[in-house]
């Protein structure tokens, strides 16, 4: 084994890892799955750890890229160089990054999820036999409806297992059609599209409307991927194999080794490959992530490359199912760290503590929350609105195809592989909330009768919901706005014209707000700044006004509109609050983001409340 | 009986790999994985022999020091970005 000059290791045993972007091959929890289980590879013959974090000071950032990346050694495209890590240390150090012109499996063939159908969300197995021909990718075969099925066993004649492939005519996701799928042919900017399309966008995602008029209704949404016929290399990589495509004057409907010496498989991404020239390669058995991963964290924990052909941290590629550490990679790895923890005696199950949140802690981040800057759709194909975002996909289609290859299948959704909480629990899910107040260095974000909870401290993993009333007794669950005076620690809760102050357990109120001060006009608080010293900025829609948090009084001649004071703003905001000294004036799902410390009230960003505060895939 | 039909190959755009010569890609990978610096290699075959017996020991290949069709195959072989040799 080798190890790198000077002996480069991590000083302490808890690491932790952020999965900043994903890879479109894989489905993302197949992805999370194989970089643990590659983490486990060391985790289980040394005393190392791997917990997954969600931001940028983790040890080891895994990163998907193509081609220079940003870390001056480039990528090659297809094949040839599969990805590369840093030795231990700060920064990029630690780091591991995967080529995405690759194609990434489990190192057996492209893994295709299915829905419905009656195989339980199994993945296809590829190839397969339906009345006796072979099929290397999901089909239409055998249906009317146009939808994409495959088999998921090698046999479908015998074993008729089947489920639904991800398509576009299946469902959508993202955008703002709740998942509905495609309808073809639609019209955008005048033309008619029969399928989906990267027009109108700039960062190559592939959407289609989900009514016949996105120029009209402006409902879309993006296609999943087709990992089955999507190409690699080539001069289209990620684009669709088109069949039948016309190659030397010869019709093909499958992907073909004619032309090559080398004998892979390629496909056309246009229906004629004479006139167009557009091409790429089929999909093969892809590189095994989890193998590629393993040898990677390897380098991350300070092995370098070995002469051991067996090996795991020899440096070329060779498919094993066999458990892939060989005796070189434990000695190289104990001679770093030791040898793994004894393991503790087994004990009795604890109880769970009384207080439990509905949801555990960390509901955001077990859902796709790490679909950082770098990847993720940005919004609308324009001329609509280019950042007009939606809460995401909601869960499994709501309506299923009605018949089988050959016969009407079970109706679905009796099997398709749903989240396992409800939705609605789900603080993505949440458009707008009723009132967002910092509170004890926890960002508290209310919403009928519940609220969720982060705290920077614990690397935003939000918690709850909790129920308001559990901790708050006395409000209602519709709350209008929120504040907690940073001296007193009295936290103040607006709904409608009445006001609740809380300090600690103890509640005073329900007052009417001409308690405040506040003359008749004034139907709501909508938003507090406090800004020390007892003073509190109190907002009501355009207006606001100085509150003494001492004498509980608004001052009924400090009324001042908003948009003089805080210019740009908007000025029907539904909530307005402090967040680590910065002023946030909410509207719709926007916020816009204004610094007060510098006396020159202006606003320094807009963003999305659920993406870009909440961070929400 | 029909006469077998010639495979036609062709050039498919964007496939830059089958341009490089053996030679070429020998150079491309000795440098890039750290077993030659810069502009080390000269058109005399000692340095390339040299470098290349230190490429077949390192990735326990028979060291013959040739750039033979093993080596060529470890060469063109899927493989981790990590130079072998150096920093």
């Amino acid at each position: 084994f080798q190890t790198f000059e000077g002996d480069l290791k991590w000083h302490h045993q808890n690491l932790t890892y952020w999965i900043q972007n994903y890879s479109e091959d894989l489905p993302r929890n197949v992805i999370d799955d194989a970089f643990a289980r590659a983490f486990a590879v060391w985790s289980a013959v040394t005393p190392l750890t791997f917990t997954r974090v969600y931001g940028v000071e983790a040890d080891i950032i895994i990163q998907f890229g193509v081609r220079e990346h940003g870390d001056g050694y480039p990528f090659d495209g297809k094949d040839g160089l599969l990805a590369h890590a840093f030795p231990p240390g700060q920064g990029i150090q630690g780091d591991a990054h995967f080529d995405d012109e690759e194609l990434w499996s489990l190192g057996k063939g492209v893994v295709v999820p299915t829905f419905f159908g009656n195989a339980d969300g199994a993945p296809c197995h590829f190839p397969f036999t339906f009345e006796g021909r072979n099929y290397s990718a999901c089909t239409t075969d055998g249906r009317s409806d146009g939808q994409l099925w495959c088999s998921t066993t090698a046999d479908y004649d015998t074993d008729r297992r089947f489920g639904f492939c991800p398509s576009e005519r299946l469902y959508t996701e993202h955008g703002n059609s709740d998942g509905k799928p495609c309808v073809f042919p639609f019209t955008f900017e005048g033309r008619s599209y029969s399928a989906c399309t990267t027009d109108g966008r700039s960062d190559g995602y592939r959407w289609c409307a989900t009514t016949a008029n996105y120029d009209q209704d402006k409902l879309y949404g993006f296609c999943p991927t087709r990992v089955d016929t999507t190409v690699t290399g080539g001069n289209s990589a990620g684009e669709l194999c088109v069949f039948p495509f016309v190659f030397l004057g010869q019709e093909y409907s499958t992907c073909t080794r004619d032309g090559r010496t080398d004998g892979r498989l390629w496909c056309a991404t246009t229906s004629n490959f004479d006139s167009d020239k557009k091409w790429g390669f089929c999909p093969d058995q892809g590189y095994s992530l989890f193998l590629v991963a393993a040898h990677e964290f390897g380098h991350a924990l300070g092995l370098d490359h070995t002469s051991v052909p067996e090996a795991l941290m020899y440096p070329m590629y060779s498919y094993t199912e066999k458990p892939p550490l060989h005796e070189d990679d434990v000695k190289g790895i104990q001679h770093l760290y030791g040898g793994p923890r004894p393991k503790p005696e087994p004990r009795p199950p604890t109880t769970t503590p009384e207080t439990q949140p509905t949801a555990p802690p960390t509901v955001c981040a077990t859902v796709r929350p790490s679909e950082g800057p770098t990847a993720g759709p940005t919004g609308p194909p324009s001329p609509g609105p280019t950042n007009a975002p939606t809460a995401g996909p909601t869960g499994a289609p709501t309506a299923g195809p009605t018949d089988s290859p050959t016969r009407a299948p079970t109706a679905g959704p009796s099997v398709a592989p749903t989240e396992s909480l409800d939705p609605a629990d789900n603080v993505c899910n949440v458009d707008i909330f009723d009132a967002i107040a910092e509170i004890g260095n926890y960002l508290h974000l209310f919403k009928d009768g519940r609220y969720w909870r982060f705290s920077e401290a614990q690397g935003r993993l939000v918690q709850g919901p909790f129920l308001i009333r559990d901790k708050w007794p006395a409000l209602p669950s519709k709350l209008d706005s929120v504040f907690e005076e940073p001296q007193s620690k009295k936290i103040f809760f607006f709904s409608g014209r009445q006001v609740w102050v809380y300090t600690g357990a103890t509640v005073l109120g329900p007052r009417r707000l001409d308690k405040l001060g506040f003359g008749p006009e004034v139907a709501q608080v909508t938003g507090a700044l406090p800004r020390g010293g007892g003073k509190v900025l109190l907002f009501s829609r355009q207006n606001f006004w100085r509150f003494d948090a001492k004498s509980q009084m608004v001052d009924p001649k400090s009324a001042s509109r908003v948009d003089r004071t805080f210019p740009g703003v908007p000025t029907n905001m539904h909530d307005v609050f402090l967040y680590r000294d910065k002023a946030y004036f909410c509207q719709d799902r926007y916020y816009w983001r204004m610094n007060l410390q510098n006396g020159i009230n202006q606003v320094e960003e807009v963003n999305y409340v659920t993406y870009d505060l909440l961070q929400c895939p | 009986a029909p006469r077998p039909r010639q495979p036609t190959v062709v050039v498919f755009p964007g496939d830059l790999r089958t341009d490089l010569t053996n030679k070429q890609l020998a150079e491309e990978y000795l440098y890039r994985y750290g077993y030659t610096q810069v502009a080390e290699l000269s058109d005399d075959k000692q340095s390339l022999s040299r470098a290349l017996r230190v490429l077949q020991k390192r990735l326990s290949l028979p060291e013959t020091g040739e750039l033979d069709s093993t080596t060529l195959a470890a060469m063109r072989a899927p493989r981790c970005g990590v130079p072998d040799v150096g920093r």
